[in-house]
């Protein structure tokens, strides 16, 4: 069983690498077809840059979807940290009857803002 | 079979590699390919300054991250003086 | 495409990072 297991190990690295070659080959003929040239570069290159871009807009997105939800997160513990504060500040006002003076209408908008 | 899974897909990738460069060898022949093959190579050059300013954008975006959960804190410091004070 | 994609993130970074810097204003206000 083993001496099968080696044999059938050994046709896919052979497969592997004739792969790996039959790719060299090619891209080595296209590239000697058609030579970068100034402002041209060969479809190998073009396909090459292409993979790459593709993997590079990939990575950026994996990073932006955490940051997006760890505002989110981080923004409703602030709102309800405020509301939090808001309600004991009331709870003071009326134990001590202290007139707090009204909202201005930049704090109001500021409100309307975290709301 | 996860093994196997994955070397099939590893052999899967090598040959649709080759496929594409084998589409690539003849596009000698097409009308207009060195037209073609330059208006890629533009693309290319203006995605990769859209995925640069996307790059600049996300680190904007970390830095907001870092600043909301600095005010946060701060926040939550005063919350718990005013119920100290209480 | 790929580029509407990119495009389409990188509206969506530009719109967040203008939400929170509003916010990060209003909550600024308010704790003064």
């Amino acid at each position: 069983m083993e001496e099968e297991v080696d044999k059938l190990e050994l046709m896919f690295q052979k497969a592997d690498s004739d792969l790996d070659y039959i790719q060299y080959r090619l891209e080595y003929e296209i590239k000697t077809n058609h030579p970068d040239s100034a402002g041209e570069k060969n479809p190998v290159t073009l396909l090459q840059e292409l993979s790459a871009i593709k993997s590079r807009f990939q990575t950026l997105h994996e990073r932006f979807k955490p940051i997006a939800d760890e505002q989110k997160e981080t923004k409703s513990r602030i709102c309800a940290t405020f509301n939090k504060t808001m309600t004991v500040i009331q709870e003071l006002q009326k134990q001590t009857d202290l007139e707090l003076s009204p909202l201005t209408e930049e704090e109001k908008t500021a409100v309307q803002q975290l709301k | 079979s996860s093994d196997l899974d994955q070397l099939c897909s590893h052999i899967n990738e090598k040959i649709g590699n080759i496929k594409k460069s084998l589409s690539l060898r003849n596009c000698g022949q097409v009308p207009n390919s060195k037209t073609i093959l330059s208006k890629i190579g533009d693309e290319i050059m203006v995605i990769n300054e859209l995925l640069n300013k996307l790059e600049i954008e996300i680190q904007f975006q970390e830095q907001t991250t870092n600043s909301l959960k600095e005010l946060c804190a701060s926040l939550e410091e005063d919350y718990k003086d005013v119920e100290h004070l209480k | 495409t790929l580029k509407d994609n990119v495009n389409i993130l990188l509206d969506k970074a530009s719109l967040e990072s203008q939400e929170s810097i509003g916010f990060i204003k209003a909550a600024k206000v308010l704790m003064k």
